[in-house]
C-alpha cells in the first residue's frame, strides 16, 4: 500500500458516499445516470468474486464489501425507492454498446484464460467506460447539480491517483499490470473535459453547465 | 506469470 493508492481508495469511497447521501437526503436521483450505477455494480460484482476466497487484509475486504453494498444500495434507491425521480428520458445511453465489446475484449486480451481472470479483466475494461452514460446524460441535459459534479470529480480523481500509484509501484517494486494501466488511463482521459469544466466553473462557485 | 501476483488492489 502507498499513499497514492490510499488517497485513491478514499477518493473513490468519498465519491460513492457523496452520491448515496445525495440521493438519500434529497430523496431524488435527478441528474444521475442509473445506467452508470448499474455498470459500477457490475464492475464490483465481477471484480470482487474472490472476496471470500482470497483474503488480502481487513482493509481490502472491508472496502470491497463497502463498495458492493453502496453500489447496490444506490441502484436500489434509483430504480425502486426513488424511481419517480429517475430521469429515464435523459439516461438513454445503450449499456449493451459497452458491455458487449468489453466482454469480447476481456476474452481476447487478458493475463490468464481462466474464469476468474477473465471476469476481473472484464471489470477493469468495464470500469474504464462505465461513466460514459453519466457524462452522456450531463451532455444531454447541459448541466449537472453541484453535488453531482463533486461526485464526478472524486470519482475521476480516484483512478488518476491510481495511475500515480502504478508509476510509484513500478519504480519501487518493479510491479506493473498493463491491462489495469491502459484501462486506467482511458478511464481518466474520459474525465478530462469534465475536470476542466469543474476547475474553471464549479470551483469558482458557478453552476456546471456544458456549452450547448 | 501475472496471475501469481496477488491482486491486492481494489
Amino acid at each position: 500500500m502507498n499513499i497514492f493508492r490510499l488517497l485513491g481508495d478514499l477518493s473513490h469511497l468519498l465519491a460513492i458516499i457523496i452520491l448515496l447521501l445525495k440521493i438519500w437526503r434529497t430523496r431524488s436521483c435527478a441528474g444521475v445516470s442509473g445506467k452508470s450505477q448499474i455498470l459500477f455494480a457490475l464492475v464490483f460484482t465481477t471484480r470482487y468474486l474472490d472476496l471470500f476466497t482470497n483474503f488480502i487484509s481487513m482493509y481490502n475486504s472491508a472496502m470491497k464489501l463497502i463498495y458492493l453494498v453502496c453500489s447496490y444500495a444506490t441502484v436500489f434507491l434509483m430504480y425502486f425507492k426513488f424511481k419517480a425521480t429517475y430521469d429515464s428520458n435523459h439516461d438513454t445511453f445503450r449499456m449493451e454498446f459497452l458491455v458487449v465489446p468489453v466482454g469480447g475484449l476481456a476474452f481476447l486480451v487478458n493475463h490468464d484464460f481462466t474464469p476468474l481472470e477473465i471476469l476481473w479483466t472484464f471489470s477493469i475494461y468495464l470500469e474504464a467506460v462505465a461513466i460514459l452514460p453519466q457524462l452522456f446524460m450531463i451532455s444531454k441535459t447541459g448541466e449537472a447539480e453541484t453535488i453531482t459534479s463533486h461526485y464526478l470529480f472524486a470519482l475521476g480523481s480516484y483512478r488518476a491517483l491510481y495511475i500515480v500509484n502504478w508509476v510509484f509501484r513500478f519504480y519501487t517494486e518493479g510491479f506493473f499490470d498493463l491491462i489495469a494501466i491502459v484501462a486506467g488511463c482511458v478511464q481518466t482521459i474520459l474525465y478530462c473535459d469534465f475536470f476542466y469544466l469543474y476547475i474553471t466553473k464549479v470551483l469558482k462557485g458557478k453552476q456546471l453547465t456544458l456549452p450547448a | 506469470h501475472n496471475n501469481e501476483i496477488i491482486k491486492d488492489e481494489l
